[in-house]
């Protein structure tokens, strides 16, 4: 199984 | 005041298109330069951003920065009432407007219908985006990735992308069976818009979730090409060029295998 990654875990809140 | 008048009002309503079903309001910050909208899905699972430079427009005029808090559901049933070839005009007072007028003009002058929408006040995140060298761009016909993002979700709810120097494959599986596209790194470039380029730094292998594809793809209509950016463990970027005055960039996460 995968998991579904989010954006936050990649990118920074400005 | 900010008022800003585009030629083809096809080009407005082929962007509210293009993500009105992944965000559903938005922020539509206005400067000097350009008119940029960054939005992400609820889940924060897919983001996209456009970019419309200030050359895209007839007329231009932003005396101040403004952003305008837009509901795309009630700007796309404005743009239902514009032809492809009225002029579309956006007039906002640039003092904490409240409300935001469209105005359409049809091509022989004989016509002009005016709205007001009422903007929305949002307080969404914003995300930082980092400029990324990318270790594959596959460009593409922005058609048959809609095809293929299409046919595979008979499959699967997932697409398998592995890029190697010469071909790039979509893989998905499900109760149906398996599925592999390969598309082969076009020899000779004569009509940009049926070869498929790859350029690669390092194979990649990522699995994304296709329901989000098939909603990026809904911008196919703004270019005849689209292109893919990947590195391992990071987000896809596709990206829509808008002529050459602006994009749709959407981001997608990857899905982690356990």
């Amino acid at each position: 199984g995968a998991t579904q990654g989010r954006l936050d875990s990649f990118f920074t809140v400005v | 005041m900010f008022e800003a008048k585009l030629q083809q009002g096809g080009l407005l309503k082929k962007i509210l298109e293009s993500v009105k079903d992944l965000v559903v309001d938005g922020l539509w910050d206005c400067d000097g330069a350009a008119i940029t909208l960054q939005g992400m899905d609820s889940s924060h699972v897919a983001l996209v951003e456009m970019l419309l430079r200030a050359e895209a427009f007839e007329h231009y005029r932003c005396d101040r920065n403004v952003t305008l808090g837009m509901n795309h559901n009630h700007l796309s049933k404005i743009l239902k009432c514009a032809n492809n070839d009225d002029i579309v005009i956006l007039k906002a007072a640039d003092q904490n407007p409240d409300s935001c007028s469209l105005i359409l003009e049809s091509k022989n002058g004989e016509k002009t219908s005016d709205f007001v929408v009422s903007l929305v006040r949002i307080d969404t995140d914003q995300l930082g985006i980092p400029e990324t060298e990318y270790s594959a761009h596959v460009k593409m016909s922005s058609g048959e990735f809609q095809r293929i993002c299409r046919d595979l979700s008979q499959f699967g709810d997932a697409v398998q992308i592995t890029c190697s120097k010469q071909d790039v494959k979509f893989s998905s599986s499900g109760e149906t069976g398996k599925a592999n596209i390969t598309l082969t790194h076009s020899a000779t470039v004569d009509k940009e818009e049926e070869s498929v380029t790859v350029d690669l730094k390092e194979p990649v292998d990522l699995t994304f979730a296709l329901r989000f594809l098939n909603l990026f793809t809904k911008a196919t209509p703004i270019s005849d090409t689209v292109t893919l950016s990947l590195s391992q463990e990071a987000p896809l970027v596709v990206e829509y060029k808008i002529g050459d005055s602006g994009h749709i960039r959407y981001f997608l996460a990857p899905k982690i295998q356990e």
